[in-house]
């Protein structure tokens, strides 16, 4: 997360670390106590389910808990070159047991729509800048909705906004969501501090560039396909 | 002159330390008995969980331009919890009432079920059976009075929960979590 700020202990209970080899990946949200939901392109170098583990807290290391990956389903229209339908959904090989410092997040209805300038969250282990490490402790910033107007912009992204996807952080650039982020989630809330996974972080040019934001994987867009294969 | 056992003519009047030793011993009994008092009967309240559930008889959520549209559960599960908080912070148990979390919405064919989960502190262990009672009875009586949602006041049920079961419960609903929201730009 370029410019974020450290996440409280507790702050983000459904965020977790996606590992090849106890190595961090990408990130992914708890949707069940065995669910989570992540991006399609974090498999596209590693294939194999069982060199994959998922951990949870606000550090990699010493994680809170950690558990194997018993199977990944990409979505079937993937194409790593096209970035559209850049959606996952894996499987842990034993329940999470769910406690303050880990919770499953709510799905919105695949009817919900948020407006370009709602105020969400982005939060991820990755990198600070372009180039840059991931890191140990899980960032947090808070950014906003842009209008598929704004960001299809020739000199924003143009014809590369399918539908499915949409822009969020600020057209000043700054915050943003940077490499390693991939994956992980970007949420909102409602009026009674109920929180909701509305976008999965999936690509952008660069990190917190000016005319550059983040672009999201749309969860709405995406919701009944989510339910066909978790059943959630 | 008998020589009974008596008290000696020696005076004993009390040391200076000795009487500031037992004006201490008092003071500090005095102290941990209030503080236990205080402990007991502020602190130590209980948290009681109880599980509620009741039909919204097909809802319609207004939407900001105050046409009536179907509803978004997620819209539901919002108003849902505000109507909860606001029947018993206008109720009899406000100083006993901490939150409610709407743990599940099921669409039925004539509206939605709902089911939540109440959270309460209490200083003494009153029989449960009776808050659950109370708890039923101004649920029914205030949702009887409410336009906000159409809801069957006679499908309201109330059951208290364990502990264990209902803090269990609390943490496997969605989209809950412990602390608040302080990201500092």
């Amino acid at each position: 997360i370029a410019s974020g700020v450290i996440a409280p202990k507790a702050a983000w209970p459904w965020q977790a670390s996606l590992q090849y080899d106890n190595i961090h990946q990408c990130g992914a949200t708890l949707i069940s106590n065995t669910w989570l939901v992540t991006a399609a392109h974090c498999f596209q170098k590693y294939k194999n389910p069982h060199q994959w583990t998922v951990s949870f807290g606000t550090k990699i290391n010493p994680p809170l808990m950690k558990r194997n990956v018993r199977r990944f389903i990409i979505h079937e229209k993937y194409r790593s070159a096209a970035r559209e339908y850049d959606i996952a959904v894996v499987q842990v090989s034993s329940r999470v047991t769910f406690s303050d410092d880990i919770r499953r997040i709510c799905l919105p209805e695949a009817s919900a729509s948020f407006q370009p300038n709602l105020t969400v969250y982005i939060t991820g282990f990755g990198a600070l800048y372009y180039g840059g490490e991931s890191q140990n402790d899980l960032r947090e910033a808070r950014v906003k909705i842009i209008s598929d107007d704004v960001c299809k912009q020739p000199q924003v992204y143009g014809n590369d906004i399918k539908p499915g996807m949409f822009c969020a952080g600020y057209m000043e650039g700054i915050y943003d969501a940077c490499r390693g982020d991939s994956g992980g989630p970007l949420v909102t809330r409602d009026l009674k501090d109920t929180w909701y996974l509305i976008g999965i972080v999936s690509w952008g040019d660069n990190c917190g560039q000016k005319d550059k934001p983040g672009v999201y994987t749309q969860v709405t867009y995406y919701r009944n396909w989510i339910a066909s294969k978790t059943g959630i | 002159m008998y020589r009974t056992v008596g008290f000696g003519t020696r005076s004993r009047n009390l040391k200076p330390w000795m009487i500031a030793v037992l004006i201490v011993l008092s003071l500090t009994v005095v102290a941990v008995t209030i503080g236990l008092l205080v402990h007991f009967l502020v602190f130590d309240q209980k948290k009681e969980y109880y599980h509620g559930s009741f039909k919204i008889l097909d809802p319609q959520i207004n939407n900001n331009f105050g046409q009536s549209n179907t509803y978004q559960l997620k819209d539901l599960r919002e108003t849902t919890e505000n109507l909860v908080d606001e029947i018993f912070i206008d109720s009899a148990w406000k100083k006993n009432y901490i939150k409610n979390q709407v743990v599940r919405l099921t669409p039925e064919e004539d509206g939605v079920k709902v089911d939540v989960i109440m959270v309460f502190q209490f200083p003494s262990t009153e029989q449960r059976a009776v808050r659950e009672k109370k708890i039923q009875s101004i649920l029914n009586q205030k949702i009887r009075n409410l336009r906000a949602l159409p809801i069957n006041a006679s499908s309201v049920q109330v059951n208290a929960m364990s502990s264990s079961t209902g803090e269990l419960t609390v943490q496997a609903s969605c989209g809950k979590r412990v602390v608040p929201l302080n990201v500092n730009r």
